[in-house]
């Protein structure tokens, strides 16, 4: 089984 | 005042059709140097940066700097109503609550004027950091878009492993498996710059709705770097670009 991480894992939120 | 004319419909409308599948609504960035967009879908697996530099345009004049909310559903139903080959100028007065576009048909004979309603949004802004891509491929951004459609018939997950001898997309599903590989050819339609062999995973129904922008180039780039996101790049013209970034699926 995979999932994904949240986008905001990779690019913080400025 | 925002003040933007082009001279086609038709690149408005690809643009839009490039975006309207993953966002819904999104808040368009106007300032002196052209138009930016940025947004995750919302369930943040994946986001789109759209890029377009004033001289796009026939006509550009911004005075300040200005965030327009516009619903893509909408702009998608009042483009319709306009042809590819009509001029549009897009208008917005500073701390309106309302976008006109006018069409003016090629013949300069009909004009058609629109209002649409702009929204309100708290769109969140992402910090996209300088990545230093191991894997950098260019191809047709037609074969790409075929790609991805062939091996979301198989499987939900499609595997993109990229090494110096080319690039390979594979799907494996309950009714068999498909590997498509791309090499390196003289001719230059594909092209792979690898430093070190990478392989990701991701989910095929996003790399299905990044191929909407396939119209609007002959090319596109995918960069990967192993455990970030995937960045699918088709440029505008020689104006800007659209970038699609997608998180990679991880083991459990």
């Amino acid at each position: 089984a995979s999932f994904q991480h949240d986008l905001i894992l990779y690019f913080p939120a400025t | 005042m925002f003040e933007a004319r082009l001279s086609s419909t038709a690149l408005l409308k690809k643009i839009v059709d490039a975006l309207k599948e993953i966002l819904h609504q999104s808040t368009l960035d106007c300032s002196d140097s052209g138009i930016q967009l940025q947004a995750m879908d919302n369930s943040h697996v994946s986001l789109v940066s759209m890029s377009l530099r004033s001289d796009c345009f026939e006509k550009y004049r911004c005075d300040r700097n200005l965030s327009l909310g516009l619903d893509l559903r909408s702009l998608t139903k009042v483009l319709k109503c306009a042809s590819g080959d009509d001029a549009v100028t897009i208008k917005s007065a500073d701390k309106a609550d309302k976008l006109q576009l006018s069409f003016e048909s090629a013949s300069m004979d009909r004009t058609a004027d629109y209002e649409l309603r702009l929204l309100n949004l708290d769109q969140e802004h992402l910090a996209i950091p300088e990545t230093d891509y191991a894997c950098v491929v260019h191809m047709p951004a037609t074969e790409f878009a075929r790609i991805c459609r062939d091996l979301s018939t198989f499987s939900e997950s499609v595997v993109i492993a990229c090494t110096k001898d080319g690039i390979k997309f594979s799907a494996n599903g309950e009714m068999g498996s498909v590997n498509i590989k791309l090499s390196e050819t003289s001719k230059g339609d594909v092209s792979v710059q690898v430093e070190e062999p990478v392989t990701l995973s991701f989910a095929g129904r996003y790399l299905n709705t990044f191929t909407r922008a396939t119209p609007l180039s002959e090319k596109v780039k995918i960069s990967m770097a192993p455990e970030v996101p995937l960045l699918v790049e088709y440029p505008i013209e020689d104006y800007g670009y659209i970038r699609y970034y997608l998180a990679p699926k991880v083991d459990e």
